[in-house]
């Protein structure tokens, strides 16, 4: 389209709208069509590595690998309706076992129709074991009795899937933080994981969402799921610039072995299309 | 506000009386800054940006209102009419049973939206029954199943090509007196091939009198691709915007109301089955504008 040259005139207003269509958002967008202007670049490759450069900077400078060292540790996801938790938690479970770890699947979604039947049918495809709370149960007791009984029976690691909320539900929000309560009273330090599951499809609702799970929760880390969509999930730059926070995995698609450590340079080019 | 924001703006430039060119475009600098924060497409906004322009530009200010408040107003009600004002409710067919096939993304909220939907044809009158065809999920259809049994609301799923359980379906339900049938698909990306040519064979093998693309009103800019491609390749009656009930501007609603020129029909506004309703334009277009 007009971005061919950086020399050509209209080349910034297409870069900046490149950025808006990946969910960049407004402000960003400006600033880094900004930042890649100042550095002069003479060709489009040079504008590409100029762009590139300028994303993996603003994106945080934390490790994107999963903190797994303590035996057991807890992983803990949530996040808004419908994100991907459920398909994430069973994508990382795949993952681990066959990285030769001993994961335990813990179906917390009490809440959710069939949301507890979805976690164990995914943890028996992944041919993992799986921890059901009983519809209806408190989240928090489900999670404390699994991590119990994952550190009586040598399970190294413990996903606990959690049931979608939105940030602006006051009431879930504190149940959730009941739940990371309680799973770190359940065993020190727990949970070493704490991921907040994002939609690459949703705009800049995710920034307000990453805010909010942060304020209760302190987020480890972010799962951007679904980018095997044409969304590009731009917002993670903002919420990683903002709050420090990494994104540490990128779900590419509904099988098991669509999971992927995330590659900031990877994604950069991605939103350059 | 977005009413401060334009009035910061026009003051700087120290006009007043008529909108002259320069003010007009300060003002829709902080329209479109506000629309894209809202999640309106790019596209969308620098299109609406124009329309706006065109009706302030030369404007005589009103005596009750201020030139930033005078700007709003056309706003908002440039947004109202895009957003639209078609009947909204379900349309039932002359000939039973109407089907209505829930279509889109992943997680977007149809197998929730089907049971709503139910519960609305239940309150107009009619006996409506669900379908479960999506059976590639795990659980899925006992998500449907589950919802179906708690409001008493006929169930139907099968074995194989989504197309005949429908086709099934369509007869079953002839049988039973059912006169609304919701047909409840897999998610999808409008990307993908194999699984929108799924959804042609489902609409070309049933008498589908309604196509709803039920989206996440979170939803980014990415809506103008989404509506755009269901709409050429199935063909869409409207939209289902679901998670109103979140605090997301919902610029999604304008994006494909533009792009697709369909309605949104109706608005998720929370996970029970009770949590529909119609969608009202006036409410979209203040929510947008934040
Ligand atoms: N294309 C694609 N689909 C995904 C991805 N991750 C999850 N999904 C799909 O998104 C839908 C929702 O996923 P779930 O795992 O049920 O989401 P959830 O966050 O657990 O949903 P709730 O528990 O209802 O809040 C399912 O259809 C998944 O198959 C992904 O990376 N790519
Ligand atoms: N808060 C809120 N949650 C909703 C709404 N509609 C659906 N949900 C929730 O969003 C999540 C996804 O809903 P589903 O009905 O499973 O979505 P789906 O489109 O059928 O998902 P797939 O079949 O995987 O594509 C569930 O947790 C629902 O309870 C709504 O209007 N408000
Ligand atoms: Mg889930
Ligand atoms: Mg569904």
């Amino acid at each position: 389209r007009a971005l061919a040259s950086p020399l050509d005139p209209a080349f910034y207003a297409g870069l900046e709208e490149l950025l808006l269509a990946g969910d960049v958002g407004p402000s960003l967008a400006a600033r880094l069509t900004d930042s890649v202007r100042r550095r002069k670049p003479l060709t489009l490759e040079e504008a590409r590595a100029a762009l590139e450069a300028e994303v993996v900077a603003a994106l945080s400078a934390k490790p994107r690998s999963l903190e797994l060292a303590a035996n057991p540790s807890v992983v803990l996801l949530y996040g808004v309706n419908g994100a991907g938790k459920t398909t994430t938690v069973a994508k990382l479970a795949s993952g681990l076992k066959q990285a030769g770890r001993r994961p335990l699947v813990v179906a917390a979604d009490t809440f959710r129709a069939a949301g507890i039947e979805q976690m164990v049918a995914w943890a028996e495809r992944a041919g993992v074991e799986a921890f059901a709370g009983k519809p209806g149960g408190d989240a928090a007791a489900v999670a404390f009795d699994a991590i119990q009984a994952a550190r009586g029976r040598g399970f190294d690691t413990v996903l606990v899937d959690t049931a979608g909320r939105l940030q602006t539900q006051h009431n879930l929000m504190e149940e959730l933080r009941k739940v990371a309560r309680v799973v770190g009273r359940a065993l020190e330090g727990a949970p070493q994981e704490s991921l907040l599951v994002l939609d690459a499809t949703l705009g800049q609702n995710s920034l307000a969402q990453a805010r909010a799970f942060n304020t209760a929760l302190g987020l480890t880390g972010l799962v951007l799921a679904k980018m095997d969509g044409t969304a590009r999930g731009g917002s993670v730059i903002a919420i990683e610039s903002e709050l420090e926070v990494p994104t540490k995995l990128i779900g590419l698609g509904e099988k098991l072995e669509d999971l992927y450590a995330f590659d900031p340079a990877w994604f950069a080019r991605a939103l350059f299309g | 506000t977005l009413t401060q924001r334009i009035g910061s703006a026009l003051h700087k430039l120290g006009g007043r009386g008529v909108l002259r060119p320069e003010d007009i475009d300060a003002a829709l600098r902080e329209v479109r800054l506000a629309l894209l924060e809202a999640d309106v497409n790019f596209k969308v906004v620098k299109e609406f940006s124009e329309r706006v322009k065109e009706r302030t530009l030369g404007a005589a200010v009103l005596q009750s209102l201020s030139p930033a408040q005078q700007v709003v107003k056309v706003v908002h009600e440039e947004l109202v009419a895009l957003l639209g004002d078609e009947a909204r409710g379900l349309r039932y067919s002359a000939r039973p049973p109407t089907v209505v096939m829930l279509v889109g993304l992943q997680g977007a909220g149809k197998t929730t939206t089907a049971i709503k939907l139910a519960l609305l044809a239940r309150r107009e009158g009619h006996r409506p029954v669900v379908a479960g065809l999506d059976l590639r999920r795990p659980a899925a259809v006992e998500q449907l199943r589950t919802l179906a049994e708690r409001e008493k609301v006929g169930f139907t799923t099968g074995h194989g090509a989504v197309e005949e359980i429908a086709s099934e379906a369509v007869d079953e339900a002839g049988q039973t007196g059912s006169d609304v049938l919701i047909l409840d698909t897999a998610g999808r990306l409008h990307v993908d091939d194999e699984l929108m040519a799924e959804l042609r064979r489902l609409k070309a093998a049933v008498p589908v009198s309604e196509t709803l693309l039920v989206a996440d009103a979170m939803t980014g800019q990415d809506a103008v691709n989404v509506g755009i491609a269901f709409e050429r390749a199935v063909g869409i009656d409207g939209f289902v915007l679901t998670k109103l009930d979140g605090d997301a501007r919902g610029g999604a609603a304008l994006s494909l109301r533009v792009a697709t020129g369909k309605p949104v029909r109706f608005a998720g506004v929370g996970e029970k089955p009770a949590d529909l309703e119609l969608f009202h334009p006036d409410r979209m277009a203040s929510r947008i504008l934040g």
